[in-house]
Parts: C-alpha cells; sequence; structure tokens
C-alpha cells in the first residue's frame, strides 16, 4: 500500500522543503519507488530537484484545480525512482478558489484515489500556514511527519500544530496518524538546541525521531546546483543524517 | 506623519518578526512612540515582547474583522515608547472570513484611518504568505521593508515577491514605496551568504540597506524570554545591528 506522507508546519523556515527532497531521495536510492508533490507556491521543492521553471506548466494547480489526472502532471527527476508534481505560481491562488468548492478540503485525496498509485511512497511539501492547501495534503495523506527546527518559536507553535492535526483526523481524515517529529538545523554549539530538544523529547517521547538533523552549510548550498544535498555531497553530515531519518521512518513504518 | 511599515516576506523564517521587534525597540530607544501590529496568527512577535497568551483577548483579529478601535486593541509593553497590537488564533480563520467582505483589502487601512495615530512608526509583523493579512499591511503601509535570509530560496523567491508590492502599489496603493531589503542571519563563514548578498546588491543596489544582520546565537535566545534582544543582551552583535539598521531607517525616511 501506498504510504501518503504530509510534511507540515505552519512555522516557516524549519526544514519542511529541505527535508521532503532529501528524505524522498534517500528512500529512492533503497529502490523504492517515491513521488514527490510540491504544494507551496514558492516551489521551493521543484527547485530543489531541479525542475526548470519552463517545465512546470502541469503543475499541482492542475491537480488540485482543474482535476488534471496525476499522470499528467507528474514529472521525472534526474533522480532514479524518484517522481515529482511540480508548483507554479498559479498555485497562490487556489487557496481562494478552494474556498467555492463543496469537496474543498478532499481534492487532493480524491485526485490521488483517481490514479493507479505505482509508488511504495508520495511525500507532500507544504506551505508555512494551515490554510486549504495543508488541509487538502492532511486529508489525503495517511501519515504527518513534522521537522521541527531547534528554535524557540518554532517550539511554541508545536502544539497547536499537533491539535490541527487531531482536528483533522477527527473530522476530514480518520487514517491520519503522526508519524514523527524530527529535529532539523541542530547545532551542538548552541545551547538553545539542547533545550529544545530536551523539552520536545519531555513531551513527546517516542513520536520524536532519534536521529537529529545537523545544521550543514552543503545542505543550504545544494538548491542552487538543484540537487538534493544526497547528490551534491553525499559523504556531508546532513547527507549521511538524512540516510538514517530515511532507515529510521521505514522501520517505523514496519511496526506502526 | 506617522510612517506605516510592512515588514513583508512570503518566504518562511527569514527575520520578519525578529526584525519587526528589535526595529521597533531600537526605534523607541531614540525616543520614537512606535507600534508593531501583529499580524501572524502564530503570535511570535507578541510572545516576543512578552505579552502574555491569556491578554492577547483583544487582537489584531478584532481591528480586522469586528472593526474594534485601535484603542480597544492596543496594549503596552515593558519598554518605554513601544506598545503592540497581539494577535491569537483568530486570526488564522481571518483569510477566510475576509473573502466575503467587499473591501477586503482595506479593511485595516480603514481602521488606522480611523484612528487617532499618535505613534512615529508602526511596524506591521506578517505572515509567510501572500494571502488577505500581507495584502491588508501593504494596503495599509506606505513602507515595506523585506527582512531577506541570505539563501538561495530566499534570493529566488525575491524577484516574484516585489512584483507583488508593485501590484499592490499600481491596484491598492499608491503611497506604497520599497522602503529597502536588510540581509539577515548573514555568517561570515559560510560563502553562499556573500553570493548571496553580491547578488542582491548587483540587481537592486541602494535598496539593500548598508547594515547587516549576523547569526547571533543571543538573537534567537531573546525570545524565550519574552524580551528583545536589545534588552536581553544589549551589547551583542545582533543588538548593535539593529541599533545600526534603526539609524540607517531613520536617514532614509529623511531624504525619501
Ligand atoms: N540542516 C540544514 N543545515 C543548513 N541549512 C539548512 C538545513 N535545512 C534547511 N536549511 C536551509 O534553511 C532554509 C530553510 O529551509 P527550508 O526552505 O527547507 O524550510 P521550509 O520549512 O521548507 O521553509 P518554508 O516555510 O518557507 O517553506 C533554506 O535556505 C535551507 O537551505
Ligand atoms: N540574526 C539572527 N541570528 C540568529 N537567529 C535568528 C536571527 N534572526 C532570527 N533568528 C531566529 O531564526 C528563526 C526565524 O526567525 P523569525 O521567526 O523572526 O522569522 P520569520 O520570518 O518571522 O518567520 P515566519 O516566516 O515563521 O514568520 C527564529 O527562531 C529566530 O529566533
Ligand atoms: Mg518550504
Ligand atoms: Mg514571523
Amino acid at each position: 500500500m501506498t504510504q501518503i506522507i504530509a510534511i507540515v508546519n505552519n512555522k516557516g523556515g524549519v526544514g519542511k522543503t529541505t527535508t521532503a527532497i532529501n528524505l524522498a531521495t534517500a528512500m529512492a536510492s533503497t529502490g523504492k519507488e517515491v513521488l514527490i508533490i510540491d504544494l507551496d507556491p514558492q516551489g521551493n521543492a521543484s527547485t530543489g530537484l531541479g525542475v526548470d521553471p519552463a517545465a512546470r506548466k502541469n503543475s499541482s494547480y492542475d491537480l488540485l484545480i482543474r482535476e488534471a489526472s496525476l499522470e499528467e502532471v507528474t514529472a521525472v527527476t534526474p533522480i532514479p525512482g524518484l517522481s515529482v508534481v511540480p508548483s507554479n505560481m498559479d498555485l497562490s491562488g487556489a487557496e481562494i478558489e478552494l474556498v467555492d468548492f463543496d469537496n474543498r478540503e478532499y481534492r487532493l485525496k480524491v485526485a490521488l484515489e483517481k490514479a493507479s498509485m505505482t509508488y511504495d511512497y508520495v511525500l507532500i511539501d507544504c506551505p508555512p500556514a494551515l490554510g486549504f492547501l495543508t488541509v487538502n495534503a492532511l486529508t489525503a495523506a495517511n501519515r504527518v511527519l513534522v521537522p521541527l527546527q531547534c528554535e524557540f518559536y518554532a517550539l511554541e507553535g508545536l502544539s497547536h500544530l499537533l491539535r490541527i492535526v487531531n482536528r483533522v483526523k477527527r473530522g476530514l481524515n480518520p487514517h491520519l496518524d503522526l508519524q514523527g517529529i524530527v529535529l532539523t538545523m541542530y547545532d551542538k554549539r548552541n545551547n538553545l538546541c539542547d533545550q529544545v530538544a530536551e523539552d520536545v523529547r519531555e513531551h513527546l517521547g517516542e513520536k520524536v525521531y532519534e536521529t537529529v538533523i545537523p545544521r550543514n552549510v552543503r545542505v543550504s548550498e545544494a538548491p542552487s546546483h538543484g540537487k538534493p544535498v544526497l547528490l551534491y555531497d553525499h559523504r556531508c553530515a546532513g547527507s549521511r543524517a538524512y540516510m538514517h531519518l530515511a532507515g529510521e521512518f521505514m522501520r517505523r513504518e514496519k511496526v506502526i
């Protein structure tokens, strides 16, 4: 069965896109068939995977609003086993357009159910908000992965985010489960990181991945080359951490 | 005349809230009367200024949707000369509620015009999106300040953001001017920062502030104490940079 994973956090700049791209690449490198859906109008996941802006005519907007088929909007990437549904600026109008649809929260779910899914994993990169785009991702998904930057504001917003996830589970999608929280941009020289990590593990225990993604300059250089860090520099600390995360993620799937 | 400044960038985590809080505090420390309006449902600016969550009943939501007066929703902060209109979770529903109002882009502008403004500066902290909350800020403001993290994804989104600002200027608010772009979280050990800084200065020249805000751990520690970094540690590199920025900002105001 295809696992559909929404990568969500309304706090901005916490590593959602970076996690979506590199976790997907790491999974694909183990032989899995993986699809990334870019549901952020900024299109960072499309850029980070090297999809030329001119090749984004068919996009996640068409999936949500024009009822295009998944096959029509899926593009290949240079990474074997990894495909992408890119996004473009049309998507920035989608939140308003979705308001008028009766099934506005279910559009993505319906689009994915119609498709003949040949993927092992589908990862959905969400914008930094809890609007209809993110709600569509949460309604279509069966797992939620929350990247959490080791910073105070990110920690402060976490309990509200988890309440929203529960609300979607109760009202729109009973199959939705929180798969886990992954700490990102961890800097061992910064006490605040330890405090945040300790605090989150105390409250959420098992739900927090053991793998912690370190702050690593190679990770932030990779997007300017249109490559996941696993391709840009597979030996760096960031790449190794994302490989570990993929391993831990797939092991958790086996036991849930 | 009151200068109303929208602090805007749809890219998440680039330092909008940190800039709003610390620029406002630095301005207030020179004897100016300053107001911060928290227009982000996350409420990070309210937290960073030490506003207790229980004291946020009257909020920017009431200003936009319930037509409350500015006086009703303004709270004092421990910082002399600095007041705040806090935000709370009601605001997360505002984007959808605003869709049905005829004057949906002008609600904040109308609310501020009705008030007897005794402030020298009003800074509006915006969420990481270009929805109705940010459009309301751009329509009410006469200046736009764009914090830009020295990272590739942040740079990629800048030209689109500036197009939106121009569109608001042409269609909704002819008094809107881009005051400047401030580089944030600059780390001199990271080559990418130099490349981004060079690239932005090449394309936007004078519009880029000379003051660059360094990445400084004291800045990210301050919010957990409910204080601006200028109060938490006024001697650190982050505080000094924000004081310089305030000086540069106020000088630019004199010449525009
Ligand atoms: N482990 C890391 N080490 C260093 N830099 C990182 C790391 N993870 C992400 N970054 C950088 O931090 C910035 C924010 O990350 P990213 O864009 O993935 O976050 P996001 O949550 O998707 O942001 P948004 O809320 O805007 O969608 C990017 O410039 C990215 O390159
Ligand atoms: N100069 C700096 N040095 C170190 N950390 C910083 C600096 N500026 C901001 N930060 C930290 O980086 C994170 C992002 O900053 P901030 O929350 O101000 O960005 P934002 O653009 O308002 O985010 P959002 O898009 O979620 O509203 C915060 O945890 C903040 O404390
Ligand atoms: Mg992103
Ligand atoms: Mg903010």
